[in-house]
């Protein structure tokens, strides 16, 4: 099963520890 | 009494570990003393971890270069699965260091660890940005010149991903010509 990401979905992952 | 289970947080697992690689040219040593592996990773956070730390693009100074590479890929024409590969090159005016080196250096790290190049994914290599004063480049390494199929399909999907307009044009040369000939004497084996 290949681990495809698109952009958004990596994007939204930049600043998530930022939030926490 | 409400139960509270506290799941651990599982990072998301890329399909490939990469290697950072930092170039800082220092003209009193060798080419491969002024290479440095930076850290290896292989989840999204962990990427997000490394690209919120790290200087931008615009910010190196003129002769460094990051390289993002599969894991077990030395950054060099000479690796092994390098020699036979080429790569599609992005060349930025200096005007553009302020606007998209950035922007487009960030793109092609998503494509990267993203597989953005469907079934190909395999063919690619890694990725460079070289900052130079006469103008800065991006490329895309792939490991064979001669799968065509491949490389079209990663070159054509690498443009849209940049948003570059139809009317510009990108080539793909080939490593052993990069390597012998320098400026216009490296032919481009395709364009999209």
């Amino acid at each position: 099963d290949k681990k495809k990401y698109d952009r958004e979905f990596l994007l939204g992952f930049q600043f998530i520890f930022a939030s926490m | 009494k409400e139960h509270l289970t506290i799941q651990p947080y599982v990072k998301h697992p890329l399909q490939n570990r990469w290697t950072l690689w930092f170039f800082k040219n220092d003209k009193s040593k060798p080419w491969q003393a002024n290479l440095r592996l930076v850290t290896k990773f292989d989840t999204v956070e962990d990427f997000w971890a490394l690209y919120n730390h790290i200087q931008l693009a615009s910010r190196l100074m003129s002769g460094c270069d990051y390289s993002l590479f599969k894991d077990g890929i030395e950054p060099m024409w000479e690796d092994n699965r390098n020699k036979c590969g080429g790569r599609w090159l992005i060349t930025l005016s200096k005007q553009q260091r302020m606007l998209e080196l950035d922007q487009f250096w960030l793109e092609t790290l998503l494509c990267l660890i993203g597989e953005a190049f469907d079934d190909y994914s395999n063919e690619v290599c890694g990725g460079v940005i070289n900052v130079r004063a006469k103008g800065d480049k991006i490329a895309i390494w792939t490991r064979d010149t001669e799968n065509q199929e491949a490389v079209l399909h990663i070159g054509k999907t690498y443009k849209e991903r940049l948003g570059l307009p139809v009317k510009i044009v990108i080539g793909y040369q080939a490593h052993a010509d990069t390597a012998t000939k320098s400026g216009l004497g490296i032919k481009n084996k395709f364009v999209v």
